[in-house]
């Protein structure tokens, strides 16, 4: 479902050009559970904010379902994001005056859905924020934010979810939560999932490993480097 | 030289009271390497704001090398911070459009030293982000921004380094870089270092633990509970 060929991302920064991806070609299964991990600094969000149409390659194919992203204009590309596509960001990207039931609530606003709140109060508490609904951003601890990134990408129920270190901010504890919730909609709806960690353990749950290095893939059988 | 005594921190929402922290008492030596473990939400980031002079308890006292905080005014908390704190937080607090050289160089102009960039370069350099000198917030990955943070945070070569999850963002290696970074610290120049970790692998390189739940701190003899 995601096919990723050859491509590469440039930044021109004056008269150096930094190469946050070069040449990489990857391709991930419908239904499949895939982890990417590597250094900092490696080319991981680069990677997954092409793959979430949120930006585009400097050379280089991405095909989406069998449609090529890189044809698409901008309407069909944010239409694509609310129906297909649920995305974590490493930064969470939450609004700043947006209490968190509301910030949950949004992305179903294009479906036209009645339940909205209710909706988003059920995925709110599937990460065991019930009790910080009407919390803002500033209110609430690092981790709950991140738990709030989590459940608004579940809530419009995606076919596919990019979560880039979905983890960083949470113990043990509330990550395996996290990531039990994941693998319960992979295996009961088929929800495709990649997670960017660099968490080695949360890593080994993933069906398959892709590594990035400096600007490069490396795709694996399993988790063993080829 | 961190003397916590008995504190409460208490959130008022409408008529809802939300208690980050609940008679809180706690003591750091100088020159301790102490970790700061518990779950998300827990009160973990409350107490390091109140022990960084960033946020005041609503009861209880605190003692930073044996001056009760609680009695100072906002010019002479400035002061301390300045002088005497290297911050480390948790969403690094980065400035939007300052490249990473100067976001490090800032802390030193109240000093008034001359070498600002050069120390600013150097202190880039140690974390590995010689070549991104120029680069602002939005041109840095998640694991560059968190090492920006930390190199701002000791430019000033403070007496306390507070952390609040130093190594989230980052890989493996690139986070025992920056342990090694602290501990040379703590053992070669005595600086006092309190790190709030999720890792327990990192909490396992710090001399002792402190435990923080729903609110409240359990001290720790090493790293068994008492
Ligand atoms: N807008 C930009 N302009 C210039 N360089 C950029 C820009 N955005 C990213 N980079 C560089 O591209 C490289 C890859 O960045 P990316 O965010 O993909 O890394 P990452 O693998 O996600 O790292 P981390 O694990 O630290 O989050 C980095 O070296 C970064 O400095
Ligand atoms: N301004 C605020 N108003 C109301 N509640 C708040 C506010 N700031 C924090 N809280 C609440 O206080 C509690 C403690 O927050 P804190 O940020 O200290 O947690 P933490 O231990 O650092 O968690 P994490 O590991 O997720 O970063 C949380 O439950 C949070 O929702
Ligand atoms: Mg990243
Ligand atoms: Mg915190």
């Amino acid at each position: 479902v995601i096919d990723i060929e050859n491509v590469t991302k440039v930044y021109q920064m004056g008269d150096v050009e930094v190469r946050a991806l070069q040449g990489v070609t990857c391709h991930v299964e419908r239904g499949e559970f895939v982890a990417i991990i590597g250094p900092s600094g490696s080319g991981k969000s680069t990677l997954m904010n092409i793959i979430g149409c949120l930006d585009q390659p400097t050379e280089g194919t991405y095909r989406l379902d069998g449609i090529d992203v890189g044809e698409l204009d901008d309407d069909q590309l944010a239409e694509i994001r609310n129906q297909k596509i649920g995305f974590v960001f490493q930064s969470f990207n939450l609004l700043r005056r947006v209490p968190a039931w509301k910030q949950v609530a949004l992305p179903l606003i294009y479906s036209g859905a009645e339940d909205r709140r209710e909706r988003a109060v059920t995925a709110l508490e599937a990460v065991g924020l019930g009790e910080r609904l009407n919390h803002l951003p500033s209110e609430l601890s690092g981790g709950q934010q991140q738990r709030v990134a989590i459940a608004r990408a579940l809530v419009t129920e995606p076919s596919i979810l990019l979560a880039d270190e979905p983890t960083g901010n949470l113990d043990s504890k509330s990550g395996a939560e996290v990531m039990a919730i994941f693998k319960r909609l992979n295996r009961e709806r088929g929800l495709t999932v990649v997670i960017v960690t660099h968490d080695a353990s949360i890593a080994a749950q993933a069906d398959r490993t892709i590594r990035i290095f400096d600007g490069k893939a490396y795709e694996t059988n399993g988790h063993t480097p080829l």
